[in-house]
């Protein structure tokens, strides 16, 4: 599959953030996500629209990232984010 | 899916659409009312929660279609992306608000490619008003996905999946609810009936359908703010801006739902104020329906109202004091629908209502205030909280409310090859032949 586009990867990872598969990035450290995260979020949202898991935004996924939706995240906070808020 | 999002401690919650879509010209405002009254009906239907529209602006639901940026924290994006969003029971300020993107073409009855349909996309976003999050499951209509229309809104059958999940919420619906009447003496009208025929070009008219130009009614209603004649087994329908609907009547019975099939006429038609019910009478029977379904358990006796059992000429609310009158013969009755009790006093002889002739075929309230009692060909108007008729009347029915010119009488005997007739056997093309058409708007 081509490769993404600097573009298309940050479309994603907003798109992932915004749905709630993706932690909003740290406002004070402004970290980036890691590779193992962004695949993660990207297989629950391949799971959640019935799609193959895969891992990475490919055809389908980036196509069901375009369609038509509910502005409401899919999940609620990431269970590991908030946990490590709570500590 | 998330755990769902609290609930409703109330059943019965009140809505309002604050802000309509600007680009209007796609869907009335009527429609956009009517999609809104049915899409939450289709929660109502399977869960003890009520939902009333109300005018002011302490709804508990407020619906708004607006565009970009709108300060909630969930800015919309122009046309496609994102399309709406709702606000679970748990919000603190915009609990159960519900905001649709003015940047959408929203559509109704729109094949699927054209725009995105609004019932749809309300039942949706209605379903997180009451606290259901998106699920992944594939049938459910909480699928954060748009999927396309979802078919006729008076026919939709809500997914199992869903319903399963607003009884976990809020159990299941019985017969009859334990709380108390809400209190709705606020609210405004109830959004117009939504009629949804199949395609009506493939239901030639019967050769029986009346003469709406040449004949007196058997009743006449204000319904959700419409105005229907009803003649033998059919009937007309004026829009609240007293447009005709068509100029071919439509069958009473493919309509309104329930009414038994040897039925072949009614003598009188009123809407119930409080909740909104109609009311049909025949003979000594009456039945009550829910929008335009018969509800379970009638016919019923008129001596329920302490009629007596002659049958009723005539029946409407009477604006002034929100009070049922039934008329039969020369004399008439005043009903408290509110506490469903017969006034003390009556019957009253008829011709305290100066000018009104007796033996009435119905009456009815309209939009613009007035009363309105109708008797053969011709019809008087009673002004507000008057008891006698204005000057000027009678007036023609006909010409007045169905779209008659002077001693028109456009016979509905329809000839095998389609043209029409006149009452008096002269032939004439069909008004679409010579370019002449007479055509309403509807909402």
């Amino acid at each position: 599959a081509p490769s993404l586009t600097a573009e298309q990867i940050n479309m994603g990872v907003d798109w992932l953030t915004k749905f709630g598969y993706l932690p909003p990035p740290d406002p004070v450290t402004g970290q980036l996500q890691t590779k193992e995260a962004l695949t993660k979020a990207i297989k629950a949202m391949q799971k959640y629209g019935g799609l193959e898991e895969t891992g990475v935004l490919d055809e389908k996924t980036l196509v069901l990232m375009k369609t038509p939706r509910c502005s409401l995240p899919d999940v609620a906070e990431p269970e590991s984010h908030s946990g490590r808020r709570r500590r | 899916s998330v755990p769902s999002q609290t609930k409703w401690s109330k059943r019965h919650l009140s809505w309002r659409i604050r802000t309509f879509p600007k680009e209007s010209h796609l869907l009335g405002r009527d429609t956009v009312r009517a999609l809104m009254y049915y899409a939450l009906k289709v929660w109502s239907d399977v869960s003890p929660l009520n939902f009333h529209e109300v005018a002011g602006s302490e709804a508990d639901i407020q619906i708004d279609f607006t565009k970009a940026d709108h300060n909630d924290g969930y800015p919309f994006d122009g046309p496609g992306g994102t399309v709406a969003h709702a606000f679970f029971p748990s919000d603190r300020f915009t609990a159960g608000d519900a905001h649709f993107d003015d940047d959408e073409a929203w559509t109704f009855r729109s094949p699927d490619a054209h725009g995105m349909d609004l019932f749809a996309v309300a039942v949706h976003e209605f379903g997180h008003a009451i606290g259901l999050a998106h699920t992944s499951a594939i049938e459910s209509i909480m699928r954060p996905y748009y999927q396309g229309p979802v078919g006729d809104p008076l026919k939709y059958s809500l997914p199992y999946e869903d319903k399963v999940r607003v009884w976990q919420l809020y159990g299941v619906r019985d017969s009859v609810s334990h709380t108390e009447r809400p209190d709705t003496s606020r609210s405004a009208d109830p959004p117009v009936l939504l009629d949804l025929p199949e395609n009506r070009s493939t239901v030639p008219p019967a050769r029986d359908a009346p003469d709406r130009c040449s004949t007196h009614f058997d009743a006449v209603a204000q319904i959700r703010g419409e105005a229907f004649f009803f003649k033998g087994k059919y009937f007309w329908r004026l829009t609240r801006e007293k447009h005709l609907v068509s100029l071919r009547p439509a069958q009473i019975h493919r309509f309104w739902r329930g009414l038994p099939a040897n039925l072949d006429s009614v003598d009188a038609v009123y809407e119930r104020p409080g909740d909104h019910k109609i009311v049909f009478f025949k003979g000594l029977k009456y039945w009550v329906f829910k929008d335009n379904n018969v509800e379970e358990g009638y016919p019923r006796p008129i001596g329920d109202f302490g009629l007596p059992l002659e049958g009723v000429d005539g029946a409407f609310v009477w604006l002034h004091n929100e009070k049922t009158y039934f008329f039969k013969g020369s004399q008439y009755w005043r009903y408290d629908d509110h506490l469903r009790r017969m006034d003390l006093g009556y019957p009253k002889d008829s011709m305290l209502w100066k000018g009104v002739p007796p033996q009435l075929d119905d009456a009815m309230r309209w939009s613009d205030g007035a009363s309105y009692f109708f008797k053969g060909k011709e019809y008087w108007r009673v002004v507000g909280s008057d008891m006698e008729v204005e000057s000027g009347y009678p007036r023609p029915i006909s010409k007045d409310w169905l779209l008659c010119a002077d001693m028109q009488s456009d016979s509905p005997a329809l000839e095998a090859n389609g043209t029409e007739t006149r009452s008096h056997g002269q032939r004439h093309a069909s008004h679409a032949e010579n370019n002449y058409e007479v055509c309403s708007c509807t909402s």
